[in-house]
């Protein structure tokens, strides 16, 4: 939540002059999370756990919906078309094709859910892609993906706990979340070893 | 399996 609200937050245009928007965001990778909490959450209307679990949902969706019409519409003039370029289609394809053969149950739901789970394991590739084609990271957007890698790294110590203690495992949310972690891993370590040190992610020419 | 129904995680 506190990295999707600082996306929001920076690309909102109260917050920041129109040139002041925070380059070097992937628009795609923006879409695919868009596509992943839609398609993940639409037992929004279905299946009520709890207030907190409602209104995370609806605020994912929302924030990133923003997010989205910011980038790629309000904000078009700074969205960096050149930089962000990786085929989407290749990321989706195989999530999709994934998802109705390995889940839990063939019902649209479900599958919408499982697609939904493997594409978020993948969804930062086009972020990640750019950075190193850019060959450097806003310290802002190091920020957000810091803490939008964490929220999954974080998730992987509750899944051990409801394990041990509720005896209950998702293999499919395990194994993507772990995937989707160690993605992010390399991304962590130039996030500690610099960005904490006040410096930029400068990858590498 | 947590199906749909039995999913509470975001």
């Amino acid at each position: 939540a506190a990295g999707i609200g600082l996306l929001v937050g920076m690309n909102c245009p109260k917050a920041v002059k129109p040139r002041d928007v925070i380059t070097g965001i992937s628009g795609r990778s923006q879409i695919l999370f868009l596509v992943t909490y839609v398609a993940r959450y639409l037992d929004l209307l279905t299946n009520f756990v709890s207030v907190y679990n409602t209104a995370m949902k609806v605020f994912f969706i929302a924030a990133s919906a923003a997010t989205v019409y910011l980038m790629l519409f309000k904000f078009k003039a700074t969205y960096d078309h050149n930089h962000d370029t990786l085929r989407v289609e290749f990321l989706i394809a195989p999530c999709a094709l994934l998802a109705l053969v390995v889940n839990h149950d063939f019902t649209p739901l479900e599958i919408l859910w499982t697609f939904s789970i493997y594409l978020e394991s993948v969804a930062i590739l086009p972020q990640l892609f750019m950075v190193s084609k850019t060959g450097e990271a806003e310290t802002i957007t190091s920020h957000y993906l810091f803490a939008l890698g964490s929220y999954r790294a974080l998730y992987i110590l509750n899944w051990i706990y409801r394990y041990y203690f509720d005896n209950f495992f998702d293999l499919i949310a395990i194994v993507a979340g772990v995937v989707q972690t160690v993605l992010y891993c390399d991304f962590f370590y130039l996030y500690i070893t610099k960005v904490l040190k006040g410096k930029k992610i400068v990858l590498p020419a | 399996s947590p199906t749909t129904e039995g999913k509470d995680e975001l």
